[in-house]
């Protein structure tokens, strides 16, 4: 494998909310 | 305790949006940036700087507002209030204070994780010039110059460049007395 | 060996990978014969008209699964795609012994892959495995779609795609 951010990490978004 | 404020606020009186619209609305921000000024890193990173001053110098307002924060007395309180209320109250996360100077007038914000850059690959030719979240060191420079703090804000480094970490250094160059009302 | 592909809409290949058969009897790697080589990206191409078929068909589920019953070879899309996701078309052509099967994505991109390397003899495929991969295959592409420097439909070029495609190919594909 070659480091990557995107492709190592799950898809499903970690911090679901920021503020408005 | 403040800590305790910082949740507090963005438990109850913080509204909220999902953090991918964001994302995404930033990423097409910045690579538009990218395209319109042709690739050139360095004024990319310089326009994202200039739009966060301008949301900077008007967010204190509303942080004030919400969290009727006193004033400061001395750059340990002031970073602890940017990491443990400000980012907790409009990015939900909570960077790290470390790296201080020996004068106490300069220190690091070390972000374990960034809002701004999910889903983020920078393009080859833009890992060693571009700040991606650099509209944050414009907010920081900001919403600081209207406390009456003159400060500079950068990027030392961001995991988008797959560096060890993404660290924000802010260093006081002086408190603008002469603005202080009487 | 199997050659795989995605095509974009205008049937741009996007991305190409040949994965190399098993170890030939002298321990060499048995890809594609040189004049096969060439000749895949035609292969590919030639079944791109059925795959359309089956992208605007209507749902088979709706119909009672009474597929257009044309196109040789009675490849069709497998009857007993049960689950939500029909993205996995199954086996939808050959040109002799090599046997092409395809898969969409949800914007309509096209997953292909041409499975054995000789025309002679006709290759055994495990659906399930090749199912899964497109599948995994299609998280990655998802994930490359998300990366705001990444215009949709520009060739994908990023090394690390095309490390974790092959891994893949790797565990599914034998």
């Amino acid at each position: 494998y070659i480091p990557s951010k995107i492709y190592s990490e799950s898809i499903l978004y970690k911090k679901q909310q920021v503020s408005l | 305790s403040l800590k305790i404020i910082g949740d507090e606020i963005w438990k109850n009186k913080t509204e909220k949006i999902n953090a991918e619209l964001f994302a995404m609305t930033y990423g097409s921000i910045v690579s538009q940036l990218c395209q319109d000024f042709q690739r050139d890193y360095k004024k990319v990173n310089d326009q994202l700087f200039t739009m966060g001053y301008n949301i900077g110098v008007r967010l204190i307002e509303d942080f004030l507002a919400r969290t009727a924060m006193p004033r400061c007395e001395d750059m340990v309180r002031t970073a602890e209030v940017i990491s443990k209320c400000a980012f907790k109250i409009f990015l939900n996360i909570s960077p790290q204070v470390s790296n201080w100077s020996p004068n106490k007038e300069a220190f690091s914000l070390i972000f374990p994780e960034n809002p701004l850059s999910e889903f983020v690959e920078l393009p080859m030719d833009a890992t060693k010039d571009l700040w991606y979240s650099n509209i944050l060191c414009g907010v920081m420079k900001g919403a600081l110059e209207m406390v009456q703090l003159d400060c500079d804000v950068y990027f030392v480094s961001d995991v988008l460049r797959s560096e060890q970490q993404t660290e924000i250094r802010v260093k006081l160059n002086k408190v603008l007395r002469d603005e202080i009302p009487i | 060996s199997q050659y795989f592909a995605i095509i974009g809409k205008d049937d741009n290949p996007v991305y190409e990978a040949e994965f190399s058969g098993k170890l030939g009897p002298q321990g060499q790697i048995q890809g594609f014969p040189q004049d096969l080589k060439e000749l895949n990206p035609f292969i590919l191409h030639a079944s791109l008209d059925i795959i359309e078929d089956l992208q605007w068909q209507p749902n088979l589920s709706l119909q009672g699964g009474a597929a257009g019953s044309g196109g040789s070879g009675g490849f069709l899309r497998s009857r007993n795609n049960t689950n939500a996701s029909n993205c996995y078309l199954g086996k939808v052509d050959h040109f002799y012994g090599i046997i092409i099967t395809a898969y969409l994505t949800y914007s309509g991109m096209k997953f292909v892959m041409l499975h054995g390397n000789s025309v002679s003899t006709t290759v055994q495929i495990d659906d399930n495995n090749v199912k899964s991969f497109y599948q995994d295959v299609h998280e990655l592409y998802t994930k490359t779609i998300l990366n705001p420097f990444y215009n949709v439909g520009d060739p994908i070029s990023s090394a690390s795609f095309d490390s974790r495609v092959r891994a893949l190919a790797r565990k599914y594909l034998g």
